[in-house]
């Protein structure tokens, strides 16, 4: 099973850190076949690194797409577009396996699964440019915004934080990662409104793990943070909302809402 | 004495907590008679805050001016030209006093005797922002690149961040205060080279003062950081600089050189 993510954010927000927290060691880019070729004259570059997870007794091939450069420049109207081009690549070229008249029966799969944006976590609410990106994004991919460097901002700071960016995405008609399908139960709609209520999450990245007990931090001079302790951050109910618990929703609405929008959007007349 | 101070920075990096810490108490803003007409039409606000202090029994006029909005667009291309624009017109208002026929013998001296730059503490450099900014900045204004919010670095990470921005401003020439100038002793000229190579200093904001001890701190879920305890951050050592051991050449540097070179370029035919 393929599970493909990208991460998307401005640089210095804690990205290269979290896909090594991600693949709990500390990891080397090896960026595969995908050339960084999208970033037209952009600075936006595309990493993909894999790795493989047992999950559940199910062999799951993680591939993590990294964009360093997003929203370096001093302008930058649309550098959201070669991310966008990039994620439409990917729903193109299973498009042509589907459509070619000698076509394989499994057709790797690189469409992306979900979309992570890194909101600064300035404490004033969303930017401009985290605005329109996200509406860019949403259009072809679920989108799961989260805060970073959660530790930055204190649990009173954080709270009103979350609270500001849940209105800013509302009256921007951003709309994250689950969203009620009519196909689903009252159950399955009541539970996706709860999740979406903690959201985004405010994640930390790991920068190093204590010999004796094994548990997984962040240390300053100050304290240090555990990042699988959710009190302390919400790393935790994002790797297992990601991995454990929706990432079979997150790649059927990639197949049947955001893979048949651009099916339907390239083959009309 | 005046001594007036211009902060620069984009949103969210800790501008007015800055404010609070350096007056000592939770002030809230009393825009004084300065409009924000200086904006033109770009988001960019000019708020100004005047504070009475008393250092070294001489009554200082301190005012901090801070100008929320900058660079919070998309394109953010000139973002600093109204903060110069701002800068300029303060040289301006002197030198029409100065050349009045009327004049007063003590004119009021609104002009900004230090530029306090705040950089996002992303680990990486310098942004391309924040090079072209401070280089339009310190052809009006004594410059002082600060690192907002240090708490969120680690020891090793702020030691590496302050080598990185000290070799891009070098690279970008960028030339922050104190500079060495012909009329300065030996011994002078050896204190400006220690003073910048502990520059740029790493801040941090106070939330909240120790009721046992009177201690001044920033507190988190995970530890407290005590503002002026210069084993935790810069802060006292930024505010050595500016009020007590820096104050008198800020403010002779601003007349001496930035001003006279504003009179020169306005006054030649
Ligand atoms: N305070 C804090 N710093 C972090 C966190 N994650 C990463 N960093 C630091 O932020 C800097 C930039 O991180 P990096 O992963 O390179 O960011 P990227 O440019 O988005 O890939 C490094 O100094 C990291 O150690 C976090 O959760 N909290
Ligand atoms: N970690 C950290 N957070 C800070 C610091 N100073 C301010 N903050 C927080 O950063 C957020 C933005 O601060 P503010 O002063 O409004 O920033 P401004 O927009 O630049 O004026 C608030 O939630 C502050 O509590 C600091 O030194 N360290």
């Amino acid at each position: 099973v393929n599970f493909n993510i990208i991460l998307v954010g401005a640089s210095g927000l804690g990205k290269s850190t979290f896909v090594d927290t991600l693949f709990k060691s500390s990891v080397s880019w090896r960026a595969n076949a995908n050339p960084t070729g999208f970033g037209i004259p952009s600075t936006v570059q595309i990493h993909t690194l894999t790795h493989v997870l047992e999950e559940k007794s199910m062999r799951v091939k993680l591939s993590i797409t990294d964009t360093p450069g997003f929203a370096d420049a001093i302008n930058n109207a649309d550098a959201w577009q070669p991310i966008c081009d990039f994620i439409d690549a990917q729903h193109s070229a299973f498009l042509d396996a589907e459509l070619a008249v000698e076509r394989d029966v499994n057709i790797p799969d690189t469409r992306v699964h979900a979309c992570i944006y890194f909101i600064e976590p300035t404490g004033h609410g969303l930017s401009e440019l985290d605005m329109q990106a996200m509406l860019s994004l949403q259009e072809r991919v679920n989108l799961v915004p989260v805060i970073a460097k959660a530790d930055t901002l204190t649990r009173d700071e954080l709270e009103h934080f979350k609270q500001r960016i849940r209105e800013d995405m509302t009256t921007a008609n951003i709309l994250p990662f689950p969203q009620s399908r009519p196909t689903q139960s009252e159950s399955q709609m009541m539970a996706a409104v709860r999740l979406l209520e903690e959201q985004p999450f405010g994640i930390v990245g790991q920068n190093f793990t204590d010999p004796d007990t094994g548990v997984r931090g962040r240390k300053t001079r100050f304290g240090v943070v555990e990042i699988d302790n959710s009190e302390h951050c919400d790393f935790s109910k994002l790797q297992d909302m990601l991995i454990r618990t929706h990432m079979h929703d997150l790649r059927m609405v990639t197949r049947e809402v955001h893979y048949e929008n651009y099916r339907r959007r390239n083959l009309e007349p």
